[in-house]
């Protein structure tokens, strides 16, 4: 459906987005490296299946996923080094791994390598943007690129939500995935005071600026 | 099964 696939775009253009950022301006300043290599994170536990997957769509995005997070955290560890601040990027991300493996081990809907796996990923990917939400905070402010990321990021998962709702009328089941629904909203709600500066700044033309 | 449907999402 089509918020599925937008969706997946926005999630695609975000990752544009944020390699453009880093090339154009030779800089993963306002970045966080932390927040990148949970998604790495994320990807690898999700995308297990890889080799099984039997849709093109799934599979070209997963490869597509995978490889830019990599040549993502190449850059920011090698290439763009001397850019990127530890100083500046000190959020603990052990509370986030307790918080998806706890999870992730008391509710899976099996207890399977592999569904285990995919909890982790679900509520991992709920709270990954916080190392760099935080960072924002710290900074107050964002070079409009990188605040342009952070929404095409953000739209993904929002945009998820109404692909669920959709699919729940149109698919005969009617069943409801209730670790991705509930991670996702979660997920939601913690860029939601992001998205209100980014509408209220950033597209009226204002630099993104912490009040 | 439900949710292997929605294993289909990325």
């Amino acid at each position: 459906n089509i918020f599925r696939v937008l969706g997946d775009f926005s999630h695609l253009a975000s990752i544009f987005i944020l390699l453009h950022k880093i090339q154009q301006l030779k800089s993963c300043s306002g970045i966080s490296f932390k927040s990148q290599v949970l998604y790495m994170l994320v990807y690898i536990t999700r995308y297990l299946d890889l080799p099984w997957t039997s849709s093109p769509y799934n599979f070209i995005f997963k490869v597509l996923f995978i490889s830019s997070e990599l040549y993502i955290i190449y850059l920011m560890a090698r290439a763009y080094k001397p850019t990127n601040d530890p100083n500046l990027d000190t959020f603990h991300v052990e509370f986030l791994l307790g918080f998806a493996g706890l999870l992730a081990l008391l509710f899976p809907y099996k207890y399977t390598i592999l569904e285990v796996f995919w909890a982790f990923s679900i509520w991992l990917e709920s709270v990954a943007i916080l190392p760099q939400l935080f960072m924002l905070q710290r900074t107050g402010e964002a070079e409009a690129m990188t605040a342009h990321y952070i929404a095409a990021l953000g739209m993904y998962r929002a945009l998820y939500i109404p692909n669920w709702i959709y699919r729940y009328f149109s698919e005969p089941t009617h069943k409801v995935d209730t670790i991705a629904v509930t991670a996702g909203i979660l997920q939601t709600i913690l860029y939601s005071d992001f998205f209100w500066i980014y509408y209220t700044k950033v597209m009226r033309g204002e630099k993104f600026k912490l009040p | 099964g439900s949710k292997e449907e929605f294993k289909d999402e990325l």
